[in-house]
């Protein structure tokens, strides 16, 4: 696994979400269910939690949008860059951006949602790309079967010398 | 049979690769003037990138490294900037 050189992660353990919009692909409530299970993900193996808020800034804001899309990483059309996301910081950082030029789902008829945001919330607690290819971080899709996923041991090592360990 | 490969192939798969480490990998150099001058940002950029991937580093465009660069992926930039 890899870090962000330089940055230590969030220097809180009590994190906010909000969804800004929403990809006509999937159902509300299944980008709900993803997103949140995406963030299970990181906070069954480290002490975080993540709390969705309706109004105001959160810490991690989360959007699906095309093309240029006010940071300066435009995204590309249907393939190649599916999304990404921002190293902790204040403003931008954290934020996690989905190419809506993809086809999102909750299963394999596309690009699984819960997969790739799962990924992108590792950039935004702090996680670099790893180059394990059996990781959640390495920097290609592969699909897995949501009920069947588990966090791969490098991907956990990574979290956690970040955050720590789950202690209950 | 013919005597080499086609050389549009090889053409398109390093304009892809160009593009493509410009995008991920923060290849920036203008790779004719660096042709001119000698230098190979490009084959020093595919190691990076071979490295990066747990690739075989052989810093050239060879099928694992085209497999792995037309896969979807994020695009979080594999250099620190």
């Amino acid at each position: 696994f890899n870090v962000f050189p330089g940055n230590k992660g969030w220097n809180k353990r009590d994190l906010t979400y909000r969804i800004l919009n929403y990809t006509p692909d999937m159902p509300q409530a299944e980008v709900d269910q993803a997103i949140q299970r995406a963030f299970k993900v990181w906070s069954d193996v480290t002490p975080l939690t993540f709390t969705r808020v309706y109004e105001g800034i959160s810490d991690i804001e989360i959007s699906f949008a095309a093309q240029v899309h006010n940071d300066f990483y435009p995204f590309d059309g249907p393939h190649g860059t599916l999304a990404h996301a921002f190293a902790p910081s204040s403003g931008i950082g954290g934020d996690a951006h989905f190419d809506e030029d993809e086809t999102w789902t909750s299963g394999s008829n596309g690009y699984n949602l819960f997969i790739v945001a799962a990924h992108e919330f590792g950039h935004s607690l702090g996680l670099f790309h790893s180059n394990d290819p059996s990781a959640l971080m390495y920097p290609t899709y592969h699909f897995v079967e949501p009920s069947e996923f588990h966090l791969p041991e490098d991907d956990v090592n990574g979290i956690q010398s970040l955050y720590g360990a789950r202690t209950t | 049979f013919p005597a080499e490969p086609p050389k549009g192939n090889e053409e398109n798969d390093d304009k892809f690769a160009e593009e493509y480490l410009k995008k991920y990998y923060n290849l920036k150099t203008d790779m004719r003037q660096s042709r001119r001058k000698g230098e190979s940002p490009l084959i020093q950029k595919i190691k990076e990138m071979q490295q990066s991937l747990g690739l075989t580093v052989t810093g050239t465009l060879d099928t694992d490294t085209m497999e792995m660069m037309h896969q979807p992926r994020c695009g979080f930039i594999d250099v620190g900037e």
